[in-house]
């Protein structure tokens, strides 16, 4: 087990215990600033950790991070340790970013999926779903990104156990959901929620159920795509952008459609690296440079964020 | 533990949505047990699909019979995962 955070390897991938210890060490190090909250417990009761990133006050506005929600996009949760303790090293010395920390609270789960992830590990690494078992089927697991209550069911997932789309036998039946659910609403400040998933290059916003435009679309897209000249000036990384139905296809239940539909404006999805070389198998080299140039990405979606408070 | 020798990933481009179509029904044959990497979604857009060993020759079959066309991105998973979990036991030592 590593001993402190500073001798964590940012350029490999981890297992959870890995990343649970290094979490563990980043909150004693940093006592003023991180702190770890466990928000519920996944299906195979493994504790579902947030970390908060906080300067102080009262509830004060937030913004939630996810990463590694599908537990194959092993980038997701790289990109996430990197990105937590990039929080940590830059507040103080980035203007920009400790007037965000100065304003807003910064809640970050990093392991989303753990039950999907120790079985990535452990027996199949192209695991994407939970490890839940589904009533009547020998096929285990529901995607946890059809699973929420945001036109729940649609055609735009699977009614099928076995698919990796399978929308579960109800809305946030995933506990790993609900405990996302029930920490967001009992929170009652969260302005901004990015999940950040792999891969294909792409920001996506806003609806992914229904074709109409989200009410904040033009807004959104202008965001994004600030958000993707930022990240495509570093590495030249080029990303596509839009709302998940326009760009990419009809998908019910998601995330940041249910984040929208409950009043948190700043919905966005991330598709990280890469374009198909290689997709959920990355090499473990291009690890820091993606997580750098998504930083800049998220900075300037932060940054909005704690420029436009509503 | 879950191998992968042999299995391949294809990128495949339709050009229209009659073939996005052929794409999700050949989704659904659950004996060839494809892995959508990338969903058929819209002519234009990329399908990326694992596709295990012991449903190759089907998979190109169909592919090439219906003429949508495929490159292979991944020749063999299970090679790119032993060099993923050689990677992560030096960067352990």
């Amino acid at each position: 087990f590593e001993r402190s955070s500073n001798s964590f390897s940012f350029s490999s991938y981890h297992t959870i215990e890995e990343i649970y210890s290094w979490m563990d060490n980043l909150v004693t190090e940093n006592p003023d600033l991180v702190s770890k909250i466990q928000i519920g417990q996944s299906y195979e009761k493994r504790p579902l950790y947030v970390l908060k990133f906080s300067t102080g006050g009262v509830n004060r506005p937030a913004i939630w991070i996810d990463t590694g929600i599908h537990s194959r996009e092993w980038i997701t949760q790289a990109t996430g340790v990197w990105t937590a303790n990039k929080i940590v090293t830059e507040y103080g010395k980035d203007a920009s970013l400790t007037a965000i920390l100065d304003t807003v609270d910064i809640f970050f789960e990093i392991v989303t999926n753990p039950d999907g992830f120790a079985y990535t590990h452990s027996t199949n690494r192209m695991w994407r779903k939970t490890r839940s078992i589904n009533a009547g089927s020998s096929c285990r697991g529901v995607d946890p990104n059809r699973n929420w209550d945001a036109g729940f069911g649609g055609p735009g997932s699977s009614s099928n156990p076995c698919a990796e789309t399978y929308h579960g036998p109800s809305p946030h039946s995933e506990s790993e959901v609900k405990s996302i659910v029930d920490f967001v609403l009992s929170h009652g400040n969260v302005k901004a929620l990015l999940s950040i998933h792999s891969y294909s290059q792409m920001l996506l916003f806003p609806y992914g159920y229904k074709a109409e435009p989200a009410p904040d679309h033009q807004e959104l897209n202008d965001l994004a795509r600030e958000a993707v000249a930022a990240l495509a000036a570093l590495h030249g990384t080029k990303y596509t952008y839009g709302s998940t139905i326009d760009t990419i296809y009809r998908a019910d239940g998601t995330t940041t459609d249910w984040s929208y539909d409950n009043g948190i404006k700043y919905s966005y999805t991330f598709e990280l690296r890469d374009t198909g070389r290689y997709g959920f198998l990355l090499p473990a080299s291009q690890i820091i440079p993606t997580a750098e140039e998504t930083w800049l990405a998220l900075m300037k979606i932060m940054e909005h964020v704690r420029d436009n408070l509503y | 533990q879950k191998l992968f020798v042999g299995d391949q990933v294809l990128r495949i481009r339709a050009s229209n949505e009659e073939q996005i179509a052929l794409l999700r029904e050949l989704g659904k044959l659950e004996d060839l047990q494809i892995d959508y990497w990338l969903s058929p979604a819209q002519p234009g857009l990329p399908v990326d699909a694992r596709v295990p060993f012991h449903s190759l020759q089907a998979v190109k079959v169909f592919l090439e019979s219906n003429t949508i066309p495929y490159t292979i991105t991944v020749d063999d998973v299970q090679e790119l995962l032993d060099e993923e979990k050689e990677a992560m036991m030096v960067s352990r030592k």
